[in-house]
């Protein structure tokens, strides 16, 4: 059996805009900017404290509002991956 | 054979005696000290102004043996999100991972403290990131952490080993690879040092991880102390070099710093090479700190050995580097690594070729083998493209096949390289085969790429499955990576080989064929070759195996002076066999098979053209008469009664003179107060009984008599006159939802039903929202929400009204 994908409660984010731009845009559809993604330009890490931490089902609601704004190129809920130490 | 052992450094730390791979201190005991560590520190080398970080669950930055070399800006906390990268400590010190890991590359010497790091005096920092749900963003934050001060990141992690996944990074994590060895070390690009995987006893292959199994990362495994493969070592071909590890019970292991300021002899897996790997680059780094991350890839295949290891695999590849599936190019030697990085020169720039994708589905029979061919140019015609040498290889394919795990896939250098790309792994089940998954191998490093490529794939059932269900390759290509002169020579290889493909006289200009006549006498003079020839190369012989060592062929030479000439059985895509000269001739710009080089001589045509047969030519759109046929990319004629047509001959949209277009077909046009008959099929006279009435009007065929029709001055309420292809009348057409007087469809409303409001041209519902802010409305006017009806309760009109 393939095992399920696991959603948390993360996000990344390509806004256009600026680190300033991020936040105002986390502030106004209820998430938090962890700031950027290291050392990609214009993606950033939202998190979103009203959300199931874990969930095999997909997160809906106020995440459409802000994949549609326009300062939004792109929008991606985070799954958890399996990871080993070797 | 290791070199003479330079005299062990008299250092105090206590489980120094015990570091076997690294000295021999006791000269009664057996010591395995090939990998030279010792020789580079007496060249000085001990990992200096080097920085490494150890990506994996923190770091024990106050361990004494680390508290020297600990630096706070390579190190990160990606699960708290703070910048201390401590262990969260528990009663089974479940998080001593990373510890264990920064120890073997950087403890402290001589502070009578445990162990002594291979990079001893270097920078160590670590990011604490397996700790919690590993995503996306957290792998991709932990890769891209201060690029241009981090040189060597060393992550000894990866998808789980169990013999059935497979899985890769992510697209950020992807783009924080790529960022990191375009952009990090400022330009130099940044160093990932991989575990290769610890899968061995469940037959996982590390090919299925993207993460070792990726150009931008060094994949090391690990070889017992008496060179035997450890139980957990998996194989593949993308592995690139190894170090000593653990093994058997009855073999010693690794010795390192552990969790809670205490040492450990009992390290194992896979994760003991891939940090060691990383404290001899920081040896090469300081001896040259301005090598690109290429440039370390390229001294690991120079300078590592097969040294004692035992492989049934070794083989040595067209390029003359011994190479095995378990060990990459063998033991690492941090003497050899140091030396020549003292004197290295950066390699030319890294051409990506694209090779063409086979899009031509194949069956996987079970119990047989399908190969699929290919003859490329390596991108001969492209000079940015151009990959003369290789370096890394990749095939990229979609296999679909009810056992995943039943598989083995190989691919066959031109040169003969043969390297494994997946083996049979007996615990995976999955159905889903493989999606665009990317093999690598480094297995034909050094060689030519252009020739002849096979790809071979195994079906071996392992249990019984039906026999309905079979495995198909779907697509395939390959993609090269390498570079368009030779990488450790000023001079190309071309100009400096023994002897060329013969070239004919009267194509060279007389300077060139002077100067290339000079380079024949002076290298006349060279050693012979007496091998075995390329099995395409004619009676002259030839100066190697390759393909391209030919001094004539059997068949057709393929390529020019300039960017070298290879032997091959038939011309590739975009030639065509010139018989008389024995060589391959490009065919017009555009075709992808031709009989000549003329523009009318094609017979198929490159992607995205459309090849007209009665012509010859390939053409980017069909003429008039003809239709654009999309699977064979053809253009066909069109019905004799049509002169334009789409998708089939008999769809017309206009029609030849005499002929009126009714519907997607051309009809004979009928004269007044005739009607065209359906058999046969030709104009009648219309019964006397219809006449200039209203009700009369109806299409005057006996077969569509269309009682419903009215023929009516305007169109009533509701309703709206619009075209109507293939009628000589307009039609009235119904106006849009909620709309009950309009011009037209869509935004051309001009009254709008009970309980809709007009606004701009549009009907929106009559309710209004109080919470409309300006980013919302923004939001609902950027994605045309009020255009769709599932969205109209969207404070529609609210925003409208707002501007």
């Amino acid at each position: 059996e393939p095992s399920r994908t696991v959603y948390t409660n993360h996000w990344a984010v390509r806004v256009r805009g600026g680190p300033a731009e991020a936040a105002r845009l986390a502030a106004a559809y209820g998430y938090i900017s962890l700031g950027q993604i290291g050392s990609l330009e214009n993606y950033y890490h939202f998190h979103h404290s009203r959300t199931f931490k874990r969930s095999t089902l997909s997160s809906r609601g106020p995440h459409n509002f802000l994949r549609m704004d326009p300062k939004v190129d792109w929008l991606q809920q985070q799954e958890v991956k399996r990871r080993v130490k070797r | 054979q290791a070199r003479g052992e330079p005299h062990a450094q008299p250092f105090n730390d206590p489980v120094w005696p015990n570091m076997w791979y690294l000295h021999c201190g006791d000269k009664s005991s057996r010591c395995r000290s090939e990998m030279n560590i010792l020789a580079a520190w007496q060249r000085g080398y001990t990992g200096k102004n080097v920085v490494i970080t150890i990506l994996d669950d923190g770091i024990e930055r106050n361990h004494p043996d680390l508290l020297q070399n600990y630096d706070p800006l390579a190190s990160y906390d990606v699960n708290g999100n703070d910048h201390d990268p401590t262990p969260r400590y528990d009663a089974s010190n479940e998080n001593k991972h990373g510890t264990r890991c920064a120890g073997e590359v950087a403890a402290a010497a001589n502070n009578s403290y445990c162990i002594v790091g291979i990079a001893y005096n270097a920078r160590i920092g670590g990011i604490r990131m397996l700790d919690g749900d590993v995503t996306d963003v957290v792998e991709a934050k932990s890769l891209g952490i201060r690029p241009d001060y981090i040189d060597i990141y060393s992550a000894s992690w990866g998808p789980d080993d169990d013999g059935k996944t497979v899985d890769g990074p992510g697209l950020l994590a992807k783009q924080a690879f790529e960022h990191g060895i375009k952009k990090g070390r400022r330009g130099l690009g940044s160093i990932f040092v991989w575990a290769s995987g610890n899968g061995g006893r469940e037959g996982d292959y590390c090919s299925c991880d993207g993460y070792t199994n990726s150009i931008y990362t060094i994949s090391i495994s690990s070889t017992t102390e008496n060179g035997y493969k450890p139980w957990y070592l998996e194989e593949c071909a993308s592995t690139l070099a190894t170090t000593y590890s653990s093994g058997a019970f009855y073999e010693r292991k690794i010795v390192t710093t552990d969790l809670r300021h205490r040492c450990t002899d009992g390290h194992t897996g896979t994760s003991v090479s891939a940090p060691m790997v990383a404290g001899i680059i920081a040896l090469a780094l300081e001896a040259n700190p301005l090598l690109t991350w290429r440039d370390v890839q390229h001294l690991l295949v120079k300078t590592s050995r097969p040294v004692h290891l035992r492989a049934a695999d070794w083989k040595t590849n067209g390029a003359g580097h011994k190479v095995s599936h378990l060990y990459g190019f063998g033991l690492v030697d941090a003497d050899a690594i140091v030396v020549e990085a003292k004197k290295w020169k950066t390699v030319p720039p890294q051409h990506v070729c694209v090779g063409s994708l086979d899009r031509v589905p194949k069956y996987i029979r079970p119990d047989h083998v399908l190969r699929a061919s290919t003859l490329s140019n390596a991108c001969a015609e492209h000079r940015d493209q151009h990959v003369l040498y290789l370096e890394h290889v990749v095939v990229r394919l979609s296999i679909s096949h009810p056992r995943r795990g039943d598989l083995q896939i190989s691919l066959v250098s031109p040169a003969g390289t043969r390297s494994q790309l997946l083996a049979r792994r007996v615990f995976d089940h999955s159905s889903e085969g493989f999606k665009g998954w990317e093999f690598m191998t480094v297995h034909c490093w050094g060689e030519r790429a252009a020739g002849e490529w096979t790809l071979e794939i195994h079906d071996t059932p392992t249990q019984v499955r039906n026999p309905a269900v079979q495995g198909k390759l779907k697509e395939w290509s390959l993609l090269f990576y390498g570079t368009a002169e030779h990488p450790y020579t000023a001079l190309g290889a071309p100009q400096s080989r023994g002897r060329m493909l013969e070239v004919p006289a009267s194509e060279m200009e007389p300077s060139r064929a002077a100067f290339l006549q000079s380079q024949v006498e002076v290298a006349e003079e060279e050693e012979e070759y007496t091998g075995p020839c390329h099995p395409e190369c004619g009676d002259q012989g030839c100066d190697g195996p390759n393909a391209d060592q030919c001094l004539n062929c059997i068949h057709y030479s393929l390529g020019s002076v300039k960017t070298g000439r290879m032997c091959v059985s038939s011309c590739p895509a975009g030639f065509f066999g010139d018989e008389g000269a024995r060589r391959c001739r490009r065919c017009y710009k555009g075709c992808e098979r031709c009989v000549g080089r003329g523009p009318t001589q094609c017979t198929a045509c490159k992607r995205s053209l459309y090849h007209h047969p009665e012509m010859s030519t390939c053409v980017v759109l069909c003429p008039a008469g003809f239709y654009a046929e999309e699977r064979h990319k053809r253009c066909l004629k069109c019905h004799q009664s049509c002169k334009k047509c789409v998708g089939e001959a008999d769809k017309c949209t206009a029609c030849k003179d005499g002929f009126s277009l009714a519907g997607e077909s051309c009809v004979p046009e009928c004269q007044p107060a005739m009607y065209l008959s359906r058999e046969p099929r030709r104009c009648e006279t219309c019964p006397a009984s219809t006449g200039p009435g209203e009700e009369d009007c109806a299409p005057c065929t006996p077969e569509t008599p269309a009682p419903h029709w009215r023929c009516v001055p305007a169109c009533r309420e509701g309703f709206y006159p619009a075209e109507s292809p293939g009628l000589p009348n307009k039609v009235c057409k119904r106006c849009d939802d909620h709309c009950s007087a309009c011009e037209g469809s869509s935004g051309n409303c001009l009254k709008c039903k009970e309980g809709f409001s007009l606004l701009g041209g549009s009907c929106v519902t009559n309710e209004t929202c109080t919470n409309a802010d300006k980013t919302f409305c923004e939001m609902v006017k950027s994605n045309k929400l009020c255009e769709k009806k599932l969205f109209v309760q969207f404070c529609c009109q609210t925003c409208l009204m707002a501007g």
